[in-house]
């Protein structure tokens, strides 16, 4: 048991690195261990360096910082045990334009290991997307399809 | 494997079926807030088998099922349905699609279904092992979950490596 | 003590009240007390109803009605204990567009009792203020001020 | 009595000094992630007197003071000022401008100023003392604060009202 948890640990750690690159275009990241020694129940520490800045402690980078950096993290998971289908309710909210762009840059390149189904209110992930569905609320209290391709109205 | 579709009927604000298809690679969800949304994300991890009412932002099982409004009543049961692709047979199952379902009455009682024949939670599991699929953390994404994971103190990020390995 | 406790709740849960419905276009909040009887550590309680909803606990609402919630009981405290001016960091991440349009709506409104900075990412709220501050980050991993006026570029 | 400008120099990602007006009634901070803007927040909860370092994201005063990059050295102290318009008087001061400051060296060790002048932060508590303003946790709403209001228990949110009181 204990080797398993090691040996994955150590799978998403090398994939988690590479994604973070890919993400932040540049910088770095490392997962570690707290206590090697203590398989068993230790903890996981994420230190990460945004590109031109010092390596730092996750909570002394900002709210978009660390958001993409947590989505390093799912996708380096997904790498390493991935599922046919993933579903991310907005995931996208504390980003800022460009990263929500290179986020669905991202996503994109991943199709071809897995299908996405995204929560957004965000307009650069809409026109990235495939097929859109629109969900309203009616005066019932109840949810509706609005119309199956908003797309052609997004642009 | 891939989902093709989703079947909601009874279950949080859907008192009408609603079925979305997702036959693209990636396909969005928008809507005003409170329109739903997050309620079908909710409905994705309860056909899987979600036990917690807490991690449906409820507090009890029968809080899935639609609770009225001021026009309409409650009903009386929910039910969900996730439709998956199995032309290649990652499921050992000898059908092209797959129909999970999982009903909820009142009492709060879950029954599953496999391609419409009844069966346990555990035949669920058992089907979608090593599919990666399954009521794990990370291939369902609830709203607010990202700033929780940033936030676990190191043995709480740990969980998320156990339930990998 | 306890008296000023028990009248400065009840200010605020009747400003609450207000600003809920002005926030939401209709509906109805309510702020009410654990235990009345133990004023000296009774807990404090919101249950709210969006229009056409029922009355539900707040964890039962969506991110977004969730957000706009809290945001009415910062407003019904501001008109209870105003301060001079407040900083807003990312308020509106979790509201669609036509919530952020409301809201930067609202805040015009105050702007003959209070002094507002905001921080944001979504154009709806750049194009409703006044004046606009540009970050950037530099090479050298410093922020520098880009240009004092982006409002022009937003146009 | 309104908020005229800040001025922050060493302060987090604020190597070199920054002055900015806040001359109109709403005025709106934007930029790419990471870009600081958060850090000005910082600097305003922390001139106002902040002393828990976990509430500015640190683990001691000392993180404040910018720590230095690829290319610059650390700065050896930060300082962080605001100007406050007096004209009505609301301040105990005979001056049209009042100005707040703090400055911290690298042993952690705040002095406090007002008007230009060394001053306990006791006495910059008496001076903003009926303001509303000062280190009370709704005039500053720093980013994720609201989602906590909304996920705190009955009790926590009690401590809103106490300090309104
Ligand atoms: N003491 C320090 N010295 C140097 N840089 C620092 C210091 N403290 C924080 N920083 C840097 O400041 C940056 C964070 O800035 P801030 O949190 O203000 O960003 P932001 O503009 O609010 O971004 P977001 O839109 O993602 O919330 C981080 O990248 C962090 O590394
Ligand atoms: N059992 C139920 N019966 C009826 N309505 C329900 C039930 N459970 C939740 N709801 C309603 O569903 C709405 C929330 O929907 P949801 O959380 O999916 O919104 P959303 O589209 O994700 O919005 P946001 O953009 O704000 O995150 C709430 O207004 C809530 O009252
Ligand atoms: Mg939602
Ligand atoms: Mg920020």
């Amino acid at each position: 048991m204990m080797d398993k948890f090691k040996t994955t640990f150590y799978e998403i750690k090398e994939q988690f690195e590479d994604v973070f690159v890919e993400l932040f275009n540049g910088g770095r990241a490392e997962l570690s261990l707290v206590d090697e020694t203590a398989l068993l129940d230790t903890g996981v520490e994420i230190i990460a360096q945004p590109p031109g800045k010092k390596l730092k402690k996750l909570t002394l980078l900002s709210g978009g910082e660390r958001a993409l950096t947590a989505i390093a993290l799912v996708f380096a998971l997904l790498r390493v045990n991935p599922s046919p289908f993933y579903i991310l309710d907005e995931i996208d909210a504390p980003l800022d334009d460009v990263n929500v762009v290179r986020f669905s840059n991202f996503l994109k390149e991943y199709t071809d290991f897995a299908q996405f189904v995204v929560v957004t209110h965000r307009k650069h992930m809409m026109t990235a997307v495939n097929n859109i569905y629109g969900l309203t609320m009616t005066d019932k209290g109840t949810t509706e399809l609005v119309s199956l391709n908003l797309k052609e109205q997004i642009q | 494997m891939f989902l093709k579709k989703i079947k909601i009927k009874g279950f949080k604000s859907f008192a009408k079926t609603i079925n979305l298809q997702f036959d693209t690679p990636i396909t969005a969800i928008v809507g005003p807030n409170g329109s739903g949304k997050s309620n079908i994300v909710d409905a994705a991890r309860w056909v899987l088998g979600e036990q917690s009412a807490k991690n449906l932002r409820g507090t009890e099982m029968a809080d899935v099922i639609f609770s009225g409004s001021e026009k309409l009543p409650p009903s009386s049961s929910a039910e969900v349905s996730l439709y998956l692709d199995n032309s290649e047979r990652v499921l050992d199952i000898e059908t092209d699609e797959v129909k999970i379902s999982r009903e909820v009455t009142e009492d709060g009682q879950s029954d599953y279904l496999i391609n419409d024949s009844k069966c346990r939670l555990k035949d669920v599991n058992e089907l979608l092992m090593d599919t990666g699929l399954g009521n794990n953390s990370y291939s369902i994404v609830s709203q607010g979950k990202i700033t929780q994971i940033i936030n676990s103190k190191p043995e709480n990020l740990r969980e998320l490596f156990e339930e990998a390995a």
